[in-house]
């Protein structure tokens, strides 16, 4: 309403009136140092409708019987700020009851990266209607799922469930051995790759320095996991040994200006392996947390 | 690493379409600048120690 480019446009509130619920999980100890999360998954217990209110619903809106029930990972930032990451949202029916799983491995992953000592993973789950508006459907009330039994543990309380490999058997192994050649069965590792600049033709007269560097390359094989998964992610490949840390390169090289040669420094990236793992193609890929 | 990805990485890094032809000649009598080595040598410490440091 404060711009003078657009008309002014009326708007109606409406109410999402959904219900919230927090899940706070201790996760210290529950990974092991050496092992890779591979998958993480939120097991809620879907309580059943009463039949009567069942009823009631189906006949106030026989069309609709559906919530969406959203799942965020909340994180309290150092200033005392909430923030939500979207994880997993979607539709679950009034008729269903049970076990109900959501893919949580991204929230898991994200709170891996915070800074030690770590708060507990926190996961806000809501119910809300499936569609706003005046003859929306009420389901989203009669959605209701088992929280923790008060001073124990009950059969159905909320559950996380977490997938590891153990990277002393799955991950990379290091640096290769020098005394023994890799060979098929060798196991995810770095070895040294010494690149000859002076031997090269097209480096002569123009590349200054180096005359060489040590670059590494990542040889052998990574074991796969024969584990199911409770999600199988369409997309992703076998685990491969591949480069999954480098640096860069810097150069002194000569360039023509005016007329004339003059020796400038260039860096090259990612020409040096600094680390190899054993990765899917297709993974999700831990992103930085902005402060 | 190829030969070729080192060649096509610096040509891109120069912006060049091709590797410049220079005379050898002129190239014996060129002598590197202190505060271009000192560029290079800070370069290539700042390297190392993202190296030394680990993930």
């Amino acid at each position: 309403r404060f711009s003078q480019k657009f008309q002014e446009v009326a708007g109606r509130l409406l109410a999402s009136e959904a219900s919230r619920h927090l899940l706070v999980f201790g996760m210290e100890q529950r990974l092991p140092p050496d092992s890779e999360l591979v998958q993480a998954v939120l097991r809620l217990f879907q309580e059943p409708v009463p039949r009567a209110a069942l009823r009631r619903q189906e006949r106030l809106f026989p069309r609709s019987a559906r919530a969406r029930v959203t799942v965020e990972w909340l994180r309290v930032r150092d200033d005392g700020a909430n923030r939500t990451s979207l994880i997993d949202s979607r539709l679950v029916s009034l008729h269903d009851s049970g076990w109900k799983a959501f893919d949580v491995t991204e929230a898991v992953s994200l709170w891996q990266q915070l800074s030690r000592p770590r708060q507990p993973l926190l996961l806000q789950v809501s119910v809300q209607r499936e569609h706003l508006g005046p003859l929306a459907s009420e389901a989203h009330r009669l959605v209701r799922f088992a929280s923790q039994a008060a001073g124990g543990s009950g059969p159905r309380e909320p559950q996380l469930e977490l997938h590891t490999l153990d990277l002393k058997a799955y991950g990379a192994q290091g640096d290769c051995d020098t005394e023994a050649p890799a060979t098929e069965g060798t196991l995810c590792c770095r070895q040294e790759l010494y690149i000859d600049l002076q031997g090269m033709k097209w480096a002569e007269n123009w590349v200054l320095e180096p005359p060489g560097f040590l670059a590494y390359e990542c040889v052998g094989s990574c074991q796969q996991s024969q584990e199911s998964l409770p999600f199988q992610w369409p997309f992703l490949g076998p685990r491969q040994c591949i480069a999954s840390e480098t640096a860069s390169l810097p150069l002194i090289v000569s360039i023509q200006e005016g007329g004339r040669a003059r020796p400038h420094v260039v860096s090259l990236p990612n020409m040096r392996v600094q680390k190899c793992s054993c990765a899917s193609d297709g993974a999700p890929v831990p992103r930085e947390l902005a402060p | 690493l190829s030969e070729e990805q080192i060649r096509d990485s610096l040509l891109q890094q120069l912006h060049l379409s091709e590797v410049p032809v220079l005379d050898k000649a002129a190239m014996e009598e060129l002598v590197i600048p202190a505060h271009v080595r000192a560029q290079y040598v800070a370069l290539l410490q700042r390297s190392h120690r993202v190296l030394s440091r680990g993930k």
